[in-house]
């Protein structure tokens, strides 16, 4: 978005592309846009240099310019209930957020709530061992929610300061599954008032537009209270967040960056939108 | 919908008097915009509205009393020619056993839809073999063997050795218990992480499959571009797998890969279940896409 001499709609198109092609989608991209056009006509911009600038501000307004901490319990063990759809990363995610807790000499415990898939519960076992947490699991094919109940139970004696309990990966259009995660929560909630503390919701960065439904509807079930955003490290930029921040005020928290267990971080905003522009 | 936005797009445009080529092309910006809504990359539509202008700007739209729909029916006409047959052929080996081998991205449905392959070709009468090629991530081994065991398929493994040497031992495996088709799961990886993608080259090189799938995930967005031109270029596909066809992703990435690899879409995949896997659909997918 170099050499233009003034600000023309050729520039405006430039800038257009590179949202969209990082995913943020047309409506978000051409809103944000009049915004800027907004700024750059009141405040008399002449300089195309400056409309960058104006561009990456307008955005942080939307996605919210500071970094936004994981809930925690006020009392008791925090409480944290993994979603999302299927292969987005939340089995990987909760290893490498046990591993985080642990190393801060935490006591964390995982809750197999993947009764589902092939080798689910093992796949959590690994993580469990790498990071150091204790696993609460039934038998496969057994009530997501009951396992939910025990490792509550289990946080309560053995005294732990986190409890993360994984979910099946589930699409938000098969309404029996979204019924289930429904009373995963209402479990949860009955067992320890006040939990899940943090409903985490998992978005993949390759996921278009519809990760927008995603956040919605997951959002409707079970209020989704942040969100982890995974496979940064590939070539997508994972713009969508800002289409969802659009329309419902949740914080992106955490994004992963890779496979091995240390592959977290704390999302920072005026670190993605820069990485937007890259 | 979009034939509905655009008859109104019309509709206002033709009050001032006769259609010209310039009434199309505000007209085709409501394609445009349904398209990248629809996660279309950004420059597979430029290229695509720029093919479908060629065609919507005949006598036939302009003088049509419903201009709108006959502007569709030339999107939709060029993107089903785009997204090529009903093909599901899968390319067979002349003296057994055939390769198929998986690939794609972290989480796209490699495992799930190997088992889903399997069950597809035994249930044609052949004998196949999973291979657990994926020595990485925790308890994938244990995935695909849950997977063969709950369909009665036989599934090679030599725990976490080599990716190489576990699909040439598999191979020899095949040969000597008449397995007619051997199906060979590999880790998700990044189409820019050069060791596992040499990885996989190497893999190709030592068993020369018939079949190379990239498995892509319908809700792909913008990258699917970049994912489908490196493996591409990388391995040479034989065809694409498309999954999670079951949510309500418009799929997009569906065109974006087509456009830019000019390789098949053999399969859809629209559940968790093992049976399913159904031959692509491109006329199907073209609505989905317009929405
Ligand atoms: N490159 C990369 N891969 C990731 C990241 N997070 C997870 N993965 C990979 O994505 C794949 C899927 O991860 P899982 O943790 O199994 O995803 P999931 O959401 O639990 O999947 P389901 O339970 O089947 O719905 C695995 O191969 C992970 O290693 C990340 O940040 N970067
Ligand atoms: N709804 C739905 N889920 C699917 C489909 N295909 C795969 N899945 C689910 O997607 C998730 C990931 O599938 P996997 O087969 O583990 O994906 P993968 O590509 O092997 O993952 P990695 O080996 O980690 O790269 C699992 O929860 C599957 O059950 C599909 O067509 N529809
Ligand atoms: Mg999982
Ligand atoms: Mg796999």
């Amino acid at each position: 978005v170099t050499g233009h001499s003034h600000i023309d709609e050729e520039l405006y198109e430039e800038l257009e592309a590179i949202l969209v092609e990082a995913d943020v989608g047309v409506t978000t991209t051409m809103e944000i846009l009049d915004k800027v056009r907004e700024q750059v006509r009141a405040r008399s911009i002449k300089d195309p240099a400056e409309v960058k600038g104006i561009l990456k501000e307008a955005i942080l307004e939307v996605i919210g310019g500071e970094p936004s901490r994981l809930i925690e319990a006020s009392e008791g063990p925090t409480v944290i209930m993994v979603v999302g759809v299927n292969g987005v990363g939340k089995t990987t995610t909760i290893g490498k957020l046990a591993a985080r807790f642990k190393d801060a000499g935490k006591r964390v415990i995982l809750g197999a709530g993947d009764t589902f898939r092939a080798a689910a519960i093992d796949q959590l076992e690994i993580w469990a061992g790498r990071a150091g947490a204790d696993l609460v699991r039934h038998q496969e094919n057994s009530d997501p929610a009951a396992v939910a109940f025990d490792a509550l139970q289990a946080a309560r004696s053995r005294k732990a300061d986190y409890v993360i309990v994984d979910t099946a990966g589930r699409l938000h259009t098969k309404s029996n599954l979204m019924e289930e995660l429904k009373k995963v929560r209402r479990v949860i909630d009955r067992e320890m008032p006040g939990a899940p503390h943090e409903v985490l919701l998992v978005l993949d960065a390759t996921t278009g537009q519809n990760a927008v439904a995603q956040a919605r509807i997951f959002d409707e079930a079970v209020g989704v209270t942040g969100i982890a955003l995974t496979k940064l490290d590939g070539t997508a930029k994972g713009g969508v967040v800002v289409a969802v921040s659009r329309g419902l005020k949740i914080p992106v928290k955490l994004i992963g960056i890779g496979e091995q267990v240390d592959d977290l971080r704390d999302f920072v905003p005026r670190d993605f939108v820069e990485a937007l522009f890259a | 919908n979009l034939a509905a936005r655009l008859q109104e797009t019309f509709k206002r445009l033709r009050g001032k008097g006769k259609l010209t080529e310039k009434d199309v092309e505000e007209a085709l910006r409501e394609v445009k915009l349904a398209l990248l809504e629809a996660d279309v990359n950004f420059k597979v539509v430029k290229d695509f509205i720029g093919r479908v202008k060629a065609r919507a700007v005949g006598q036939e739209v302009l003088n049509s009393l419903t201009p709108g729909q006959q502007v569709v029916k030339v999107v939709y006409d060029e993107l089903t020619e785009l997204m090529g047959q009903t093909q599901s052929k899968l390319n067979f080996a002349a003296k057994p056993p055939t390769v198929i081998m998986m690939a794609g991205l972290q989480g796209s449905g490699k495992t799930t839809t190997a088992g889903k392959l399997a069950l597809y070709l035994h249930k044609q009468g052949r004998r196949p073999l999973l291979v657990a090629g994926d020595v990485y991530r925790p308890a994938a081994i244990k995935q695909l063997e849950v997977l063969g065991e709950q369909l009665g398929i036989p599934v090679f493994s030599m725990g976490q050795g080599n990716p190489v040497e576990i699909a040439k031992t598999a191979l020899e495996h095949a040969h000597s218990h008449g397995n007619d088709v051997v199906i060979i799961d590999t880790a998700g990886r990044l189409h820019i992480d050069e060791a596992l993608m040499e990885e996989l080259q190497a893999i190709r090189a030592a068993v020369a499959p018939q079949e190379i799938l990239l498995v892509v995930d319908a809700m792909t967005g913008q990258d699917a571009v970049q994912v489908a031109e490196t493996f591409n270029q990388r391995l040479e596909l034989d065809g694409v797998v498309l999954t999670k066809l079951d949510g309500d992703a418009r799929g997009g990435a569906a065109l974006s890969v087509r456009a830019v690899t000019g390789k098949p879409i053999k399969f859809g995949a629209f559940g968790e279940k093992m049976d399913a896997l159904e031959p692509f659909h491109p006329d199907r997918m073209a609505s989905r896409i317009l929405g």
